[in-house]
């Protein structure tokens, strides 16, 4: 039903894309397909490169992640979705105004540990629960 | 996997932007401010070896974790194989189970309760010993060792489930070498100028003087204590004695202190677990 309705890929886009990007060597195929299904991305926060080595005793860094990508009609298997989005995805084909498409979000969280320094040279170790990404999905 | 998305930022970053990003990976931390740790040399005191090792038994056993919910799934998916393998829990961070507080030379990490207090735990603090000069000798001719620890530090919300103070015994030759003694661990109630201090006993434990190892004495009601009454806190004090009650030069004992190397440095060290669920501060 939302048929010919078409975004303008480069509205959308609204980030500097190298010139030579996919899209526009690709021509007319479908843009959802083109844009990347809602995946898991890397994302590392190095504590060395925010140069706190003098109180941050382990890890040098973590692996962090963080999750993007299209949640469209079909949510196919690999997705990852949840029924709550299938039922999302139907609504907002009836109403692509007013009801939004199912997100792409964490699914799964991990924890990390920290040992560091406090400013009175007491040592910590704390367990940060449900801090890293573990898998992504559409919800 | 590895494909780049269009929008990462691939430069170095701005000096604002750093800031901005400090400040918020500190909010995730659920720190103020970056803390300024001084002086190496109280560093050095507060055990940083020992919760190295904490820390990388923790760390394990979050990998293990991950394996686990791994093999959990294929688990699951391989049962209609009709090979599925056990999650078995090995024991939690590869502690050797002594069943004794009193432990073997490697780093103090050998006793079993420490695997549940560390199971349990949302943080785990080493203190930093704040008594800088040792006064051996008490009024009433007693040696003994002091030690202040300031718990005012802890994060709040957080509640202390258990503590230990921890002291390295070398083996002592010479004259006591077949003695039994017996160190004891006292907490101080109350001062006096020209007295020895008013004392509650804590813990004590008997040991061959030819031994050596790590000591450790359990003060979680005593740090329960010190967090809900800083103005109380007023230290540790710690003696030796023979079992006919006579007291002991620490050193001639064996006891190790501030003096001896990183790895054997007194440390209180206390386990807690959130008592509430911490928020976020909305930005």
């Amino acid at each position: 039903a939302t048929g010919g309705k078409r975004k303008n890929p480069t509205r959308n886009k609204g980030r500097s894309q190298p010139k030579t990007s996919q899209a526009s060597r690709i021509g007319d195929q479908n843009i959802s397909e083109q844009k990347q299904a809602c995946k898991k991305h890397e994302l590392y926060v190095s504590f060395r490169e925010l140069g706190w080595q003098d109180w941050i005793i382990a890890p040098e860094g973590y692996a962090a992640f963080y999750c993007d990508g299209e949640c469209s009609f079909p949510l196919n298997a690999h997705m990852n979705a949840t029924n709550h989005a299938i039922v999302q995805t139907l609504v907002h084909l009836m109403f692509p105004d007013n009801v939004p498409k199912p997100c792409c979000a964490p699914t799964k969280l991990n924890a990390i540990s920290v040992l560091y320094f406090d400013d009175s040279s007491n040592v910590i170790l704390k367990k940060y629960r449900n801090m890293v990404v573990r898998s992504c999905g559409c919800h | 996997d590895n494909h780049v998305h269009s929008s990462f930022i691939y430069r170095r970053l701005r000096n604002h932007e750093r800031r901005e990003i400090q400040r918020e990976i500190l909010s995730i931390l659920g720190l103020p401010h970056r803390p300024k740790p001084f002086s190496p040399a109280k560093q050095a005191s507060s055990a940083p070896l020992f919760m190295l090792d904490l820390y990388n038994a923790m760390a394990t056993e979050e990998a293990e974790e991950d394996a686990l919910l791994e093999d959990t799934g294929k688990a699951i998916s391989m049962n209609s194989l009709g090979n599925s393998r056990k999650s078995q829990h090995s024991a939690p961070y590869g502690y050797s189970r002594a069943p004794v507080a009193w432990t073997s030379q490697s780093p103090p990490l050998a006793t079993s309760h420490d695997a549940n207090f560390l199971n349990d735990a949302d943080m785990v603090m080493s203190f930093v010993n704040l008594v800088e000069r040792d006064r051996d000798f008490s009024h009433q001719r007693r040696h003994y060792k002091e030690f202040r620890f300031d718990l005012t530090q802890i994060p709040d919300g957080e509640a202390v489930t258990a503590a230990e103070f921890r002291i390295y015994k070398d083996h002592s030759h010479g004259r006591y070498e077949n003695v039994t003694l017996k160190v004891s661990i006292y907490q101080v109630i109350k001062e006096y100028q020209n007295r020895d201090a008013e004392t509650f006993l804590l813990d004590s434990k008997k040991i061959r003087a030819s031994d050596g190892g790590w000591l450790v004495f359990d003060i979680t009601a005593t740090s329960n204590h010190w967090v809900l009454n800083p103005q109380q806190n007023m230290g540790l004090q710690l003696c030796v004695e023979t079992m006919d009650g006579r007291s002991i030069n620490m050193k001639s004992a064996g006891i190790i202190g501030r003096s001896g190397p990183q790895s054997k440095q007194p440390f209180l060290v206390a386990f807690f677990k959130a008592s509430e669920v911490l928020l976020r501060s909305v930005r």
